[in-house]
């Protein structure tokens, strides 16, 4: 017959086990762990759905950062969102989709193509503006993307656009001659339309481990991120490393990349994530 | 951090004269938290971390032998990342290196990349085109991403930068794509073929299907499954459910230009036994190297 000790241990190690192969990371699952730890040893949770239950309610207050409305910082249109990110992240694909999203709502949407460095790189936005049926705004040959963002958001401005998005290129959080490129461009959305832009959404793979919180720490000392998209959430890893990023970073995951057409995108919904982490 | 990790644990272990079982143990559960840290997958950590320790008490008995009224050659510290360093290097060497398989002599030779979305197989399929045809080789790509948009595009403008011709077949399958290409390649006398294909989920059955039957109908020598360095746990499912349908024959893990520990290249050597072929270096295309396991262990260890 096992004593409540070792009954506990089991436990907390499954635990343990479910949080690390979930990414949560080493560091925040301690945290977890041991606040359960604590709570069984003062007695605190009658049986295991307890605790189970106490671990799901901990990680829903991590996730649950206060934050205000997604755009609500931009008084006027045009809202101008900047979408950055390490490469194959996501951004040209959650551009579009995003884009889907406010045209369905009646929104009228420019895209910036300010990725001019990637072969196809512009073609590929150019090709996703037709399905989604917005405008794409791209530069003459051999443009700086704060070039290309300037005449973007001018133009929103200008034409009376509701919503300019502009896609940036891949870029890895290390490298500081390309993070400066991303500080120019983000400083170019702001010259031709003060305030702008209202919201920088650092694009972050699902299947990325503890890399993410080296990609949330560079990009936000860079740019002020305002919000995360966590991407490719349809495939089996769940992005628990989303725990330690919003932890330390409090900031708020605005929406959920769920697959590769344009209807593909979620809002973020905390108890859902959470079900899917612990499933 | 991994470094942090490996620092306090060599701490622990520098001016110990005798070192005990005890010892041993308060240093790998340093190590532990730091090749977690690491992206190491948790099952690898813990078979790492044993065969350590083994390796470890084994010395103490020869240690203690040659230190009978002799200065030791080597202190514990040193002995424990020696042996972190020997372990890791062996788990992730392998006998062929970044040698592909060749085809039978007047056929050319198939490279198949595989694997999930944006991991950088179209960039990957040019870099590798770049370096085969600088040994000599005669090499043909082939777009058979048919999927996402301006794929073929962005292959094109690749191979016309590493002066390689793109086969590329706009209204067919990738199926068919691929079995044209390979005609092609024949007639052509090309050495090597590369099928650059869309990047897909492991548990999307359908794109897995795909993926079989362009195996079944070209029968490549190799097929590469091409892997973000910054994978986090998932990567042993990843790579065990592409390998489980296919039969990987090598892994290229790309990004290492970043500051990802890359641990989770661990598991996937150790786990599938598939070997690490190539490290992507960085986005322009001279930048594929020939993995190096003691440039990994250096930098998984810190
Ligand atoms: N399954 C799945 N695939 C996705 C999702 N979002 C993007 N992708 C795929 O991931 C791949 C990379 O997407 P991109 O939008 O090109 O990524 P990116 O960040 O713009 O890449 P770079 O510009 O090269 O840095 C494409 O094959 C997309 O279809 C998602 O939510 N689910
Ligand atoms: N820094 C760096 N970037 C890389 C490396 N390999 C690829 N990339 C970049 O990663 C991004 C994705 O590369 P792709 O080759 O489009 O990836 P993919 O696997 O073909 O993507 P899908 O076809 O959408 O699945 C691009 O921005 C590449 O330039 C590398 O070794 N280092
Ligand atoms: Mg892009
Ligand atoms: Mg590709």
């Amino acid at each position: 017959f096992s004593g409540k000790k070792e009954i506990d241990a089991a436990l907390l190690e499954d635990i343990e086990e479910t949080l690390l192969t979930g990414d949560v990371g080493a560091a925040t699952t301690k945290r977890l762990v041991d606040a359960l730890r604590d709570r069984l040893d003062r007695n605190d949770l009658a049986d295991s759905e307890r605790v189970w239950e106490a671990l799901r309610e901990d990680s829903r207050r991590i996730l649950s950062v206060d934050s205000p409305g997604f755009g609500s910082a931009a008084k006027q249109s045009p809202l101008v969102i900047l979408m950055v990110g390490v490469n194959g992240a996501g951004k040209t694909t959650t551009t579009a989709k995003l884009a889907g999203r406010y045209k369905q709502a009646g929104q009228k949407v420019l895209l910036a193509a300010a990725d001019t460095f990637r072969a196809a790189a512009v073609q590929q936005l150019e090709m996703w503006g037709q399905r989604v049926g917005v405008t794409v705004h791209k530069a003459k040959d051999g443009a700086k993307p704060s070039a290309v963002v300037y005449e973007a958001v001018a133009r929103g401005v200008a034409e009376g656009f509701d919503v300019v998005i502009a896609d940036t290129a891949g870029r890895l959080q290390n490298k500081a001659p390309l993070m400066e490129e991303l500080r120019k461009t983000r400083d170019a959305a702001g010259k031709a339309c003060p305030g702008a832009p209202h919201e920088v959404l650092l694009v972050l793979d699902a299947v990325t481990g503890q890399n993410a919180l080296s990609q949330a720490k560079e990009f936000r000392e860079a740019l002020d991120v305002t919000g995360v998209v966590l991407t490719k959430l349809d495939g089996t890893a769940k992005g628990g490393v989303i725990l330690a990023v919003v932890d330390e970073f409090k900031l708020p995951v605005r929406f959920i990349g769920v697959g590769e057409k344009a209807d593909d995108l979620r809002d973020f919904d905390t108890a859902e994530f959470i079900e899917a982490l612990f499933s | 951090t991994l470094t942090e990790g490996f620092r306090k644990a060599r701490q622990k272990l520098t001016g110990v004269a005798e070192l005990t079982e005890a010892d041993i143990e308060a240093a790998l559960r340093d190590v532990r938290l730091s090749l977690l840290e690491a992206d190491v997958e948790l099952n690898v950590t813990r078979r790492f971390l044993g065969r350590v320790k083994e390796k470890m008490l084994g010395q103490v008995v020869k240690l203690r032998a040659e230190s009978q009224g002799k200065k030791a050659t080597i202190t514990p510290d040193q002995l424990f990342v020696k042996a972190c360093q020997e372990e890791l290097v062996a788990m992730m060497s392998s006998p062929d290196g970044a040698q592909l398989t060749e085809a039978p002599k007047g056929t050319p030779t198939i490279v198949m990349m595989v694997g999930l979305q944006g991991q950088g197989k179209t960039t990957t399929s040019a870099k590798l085109a770049k370096l085969l045809t600088e040994e000599g080789k005669k090499v043909l790509l082939v777009a058979a991403d048919l999927q996402r948009p301006a794929a073929v595009e962005q292959l094109t403008v690749l191979g016309q930068k590493v002066n390689v011709p793109v086969f590329s077949a706009p209204n067919s399958t990738p199926v068919e794509v691929c079995r044209r290409a390979l005609a092609l390649a024949k007639v052509q006398k090309k050495d090597v073929v590369i099928f650059d294909t869309a990047g897909r989920l492991a548990i999307d059955t359908v794109l897995m299907d795909e993926l079989r039957a362009i195996k079944s109908e070209t029968k490549p020598q190799n097929i590469l499954l091409v892997v973000n360095a910054a994978i986090g746990q998932n990567a042993l499912a990843t790579a065990t459910a592409f390998h489980d349908t296919l039969g990987l024959t090598g892994i290229a893990l790309t990004m290492l230009d970043g500051d990802a520990r890359g641990g989770a290249a661990l598991a996937i050597r150790e786990v599938t036994g598939i070997p690490i072929r190539y490290a992507g270096v960085g986005e322009s295309l001279d930048k594929l190297e020939a993995f190096r396991p003691d440039g990994m262990a250096s930098r998984i260890l810190g």
